[in-house]
């Protein structure tokens, strides 16, 4: 499972 | 959350803040490109768009919401505030900051991490950001002398990427998942943009000098 992108960093 | 992304968080937050605090206490822009300053809100608002859909933690969303603002409103300052706006460099301030959306736009159009709406608009960001500078310090080595509180909102500006690189360093080897290239390469050109700015403002501390830019 591709690992979901989260945008995390500003 | 890390300390070299805290750090890098914090760093952003106090170039602003200086930026803030030279056009509040000088009511003076000159030597600040307005065309920097609209990439940055440009920058911010492309790479937001997750604001109201993902919440990542009260921080997070405080954090995005003062640079939005902070941006939104130097823009204003230096466009509509009827004393600001008069010590613009206008004829200094001639890069043609357009092609350098175009050129994010296209690049993130070929390279991004899914075709989805939000993920060609975060790429566009981090593309654009890395070389949003360009028109200040184009400005800088234009205006000559350059006065400390800019100076210093530049250094901080340059250096918050830099903590970020480390951060992703410490990502890259406490995460086994973790993978952002994009960001990676961009933050690591942008960083470099500062390169020659970080040498002169160096040299200008250590002399004890006013930062000189050659022309």
């Amino acid at each position: 499972l591709r690992e979901e992108k989260v945008h995390d960093e500003l | 959350m890390n300390i070299f992304r805290f750090s890098g968080d914090m760093t952003h937050l106090i170039s602003i803040l200086v930026l803030l605090l030279k056009i509040y206490a000088t009511k003076s822009c000159s030597g600040i490109s307005l065309k920097t300053q609209e990439l940055y809100a440009l920058v911010f608002l492309t790479r937001y768009l997750n604001l109201f859909t993902e919440f990542f933690s009260v921080y997070n969303t405080v954090m995005k919401l003062v640079f939005i603002g902070s941006s939104l409103v130097i823009v204003w300052y230096m466009r509509m505030h009827r004393v600001v706006k008069l010590s613009y460099d206008k004829e200094l301030d001639t890069f043609r900051h357009y092609f350098l959306v175009v050129a994010s736009f296209v690049l993130a159009l070929l390279v991004h991490e899914k075709f989805t709406f939000q993920e060609i608009f975060w790429a566009f960001s981090i593309y654009l950001e890395a070389i949003a500078i360009l028109p200040q310090l184009v400005l800088l080595q234009r205006s000559g002398n350059v006065d400390n509180l800019t100076g210093q909102y530049v250094f901080f500006l340059g250096s918050y990427r830099a903590f970020y690189i480390l951060n992703w360093i410490y990502r890259y080897f406490t995460e086994n998942h973790f993978a952002r290239l994009i960001s990676c390469i961009s933050g690591l050109v942008q960083t470099a943009l500062y390169a020659d700015f970080f040498y002169y403002y160096f040299i200008s501390w250590k002399n004890n000098k006013k930062l000189q830019l050659p022309a």
